[in-house]
């Protein structure tokens, strides 16, 4: 099973619709997909019309040890399941911080689990804290979602230093191994710059064997389109909403990448 | 002085944007104005060219006891002065912890300021943790900036009901005063939907006389524009970078009515 966690300290870049619209691509070309909602906004859950009631298990009552994960999970298609999260866990920041090996509680609770996947799919909170760490530690791989602007490139050497730290003091097999451009607007001169110069630094990487050199910027561009913010207010992925827009195109497209990437794994 | 909070939890919609050419626009106009970042991404001071070296102070020092207002404001431009953040304030969150009333403490480097200015305007995290809040007890007023996305549209309740609280228990003065729609794309649906929407929820407060009836939610729209994206990096406002695009305009018309709102509190 690949267990690929989707992060990004900068908020709104894309993070929560690739989580999503990549899971129901990856389920539609016949893989087995587990989507794990691990962010307090519930952004993933809510996409897919599971707002949960009152008595419902979500990731929160996984974390504190009330609940297992497929004591959570929802079947949402044949090849897509859903673990989803609920606002009570922004307070498991600080429940969890005395919690010794609060890092390491999503990973055992992976390894009680029993069903088999061909993907897990971590969608995360725009922070690098508890829960996104907790990501770090269960996932095999990580994929970066980054909006080609300025404000959002700013952060990114702070993020490669979160992975860094992670696979070598907490995850070994830890690697990033995608960067996803998201709301691209290929008309401008500011994408073209912001994407030149990621290109640049991960070819600069690859020349001197640095430890990116396995990075995969996939070809894949996911153009700014408003089907995909349409999808979420009816309850469903990108397929199920406008299965013709580029947006599914994209995503589709996105998919192909990553399953061809598994080969040479 | 008017002292405004750009807040919104939802990472990407504007705030920093919203902050930096809303300051820019007053100052355009002769207001003198104080812009201060207190996000540790400090994407404020960021826009406006303002890295700091090591030994420099930014909002941390002061937090932290260390510096006063003062010794951190630079001087932008004639009516413009910037009060600078730093990656350091991340740490901030851990350290203040413990201090007891550790939600003024903005509030005393406030009043201890003698400079005077007509607005503070004060650039949030994308976060309601302790350096939002500090910033809510320090605001009279907060403006929400917000894209008219239905994600985006997912966490209003939560922050109308931060607000509430915190001027209940801790700010009895602040009021939200004005919603801005940022990142504006006329054309499409989704945008008119949830614009429709939010409209709908401040008319029918103004009907009940509930809380939030005098928001203003401001006419201007911000529309999408490249050159809002572009401007950040090269350290200048949209006003010294595009002054004649759409994001120029746009944020002068808000300013204008920023103004005019002034007149009638
Ligand atoms: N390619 C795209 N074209 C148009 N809109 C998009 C695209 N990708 C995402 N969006 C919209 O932009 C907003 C931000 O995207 P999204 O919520 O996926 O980002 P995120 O990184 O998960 O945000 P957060 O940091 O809050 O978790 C959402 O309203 C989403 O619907
Ligand atoms: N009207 C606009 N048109 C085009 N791009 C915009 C517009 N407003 C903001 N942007 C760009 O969108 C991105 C997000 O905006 P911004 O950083 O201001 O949001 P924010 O709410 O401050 O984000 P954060 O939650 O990370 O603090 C930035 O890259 C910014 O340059
Ligand atoms: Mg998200
Ligand atoms: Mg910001």
């Amino acid at each position: 099973m690949r267990r690929i966690a989707i992060i990004n300290q900068k908020g709104g870049v894309g993070k929560t619709t690739t989580a999503v619209n990549l899971s129901a691509a990856l389920a539609e070309a016949g893989m087995k997909v587990c989507l794990l909602d691990i962010d307090p906004q519930a952004h993933s859950s809510l996409h897919l019309g599971l707002a949960l009631g009152a008595n419902e298990n979500s990731i929160y009552q996984c974390l504190v040890g009330e609940a297992s994960l497929a004591d959570a999970r929802h079947q949402i298609e044949e090849n897509l399941a859903v673990i989803p999260s609920h606002i009570d866990l922004a307070a498991a920041e600080m429940e969890l911080a005395g919690e010794v090996g609060r890092e390491f509680l999503l990973r055992e609770l992976l390894e009680k689990d029993q069903e088999e996947f061909d993907y897990l799919i971590i969608d995360c909170p725009p922070s690098l804290g508890i829960l996104t760490l907790n990501a770090l530690t269960t996932a095999g791989e990580v994929f970066l979602p980054l909006q080609p602007h300025f404000l959002a490139l700013h952060g990114f050497s702070k993020l490669l230093r979160t992975i860094e730290v992670v696979s070598k003091r907490l995850n070994p097999v830890l690697a990033l191994t995608g960067v996803i451009f998201c709301m691209y607007e290929g008309s401008t001169k500011l994408a073209q710059e912001v994407i030149g110069e990621v290109e640049a630094f991960f070819e600069n990487e690859r020349a001197k064997g640095g430890i990116w050199s396995d990075v995969v910027n996939f070809e894949t561009r996911i153009r700014r389109n408003v089907r995909l913010a349409e999808a979420p207010s009816y309850g469903k992925s990108i397929f199920q909403y406008a299965p013709h827009s580029h947006g599914a195109e994209d995503y589709r497209a996105l998919a192909i990448e990553v399953l061809e990437q598994a080969t040479l794994m």
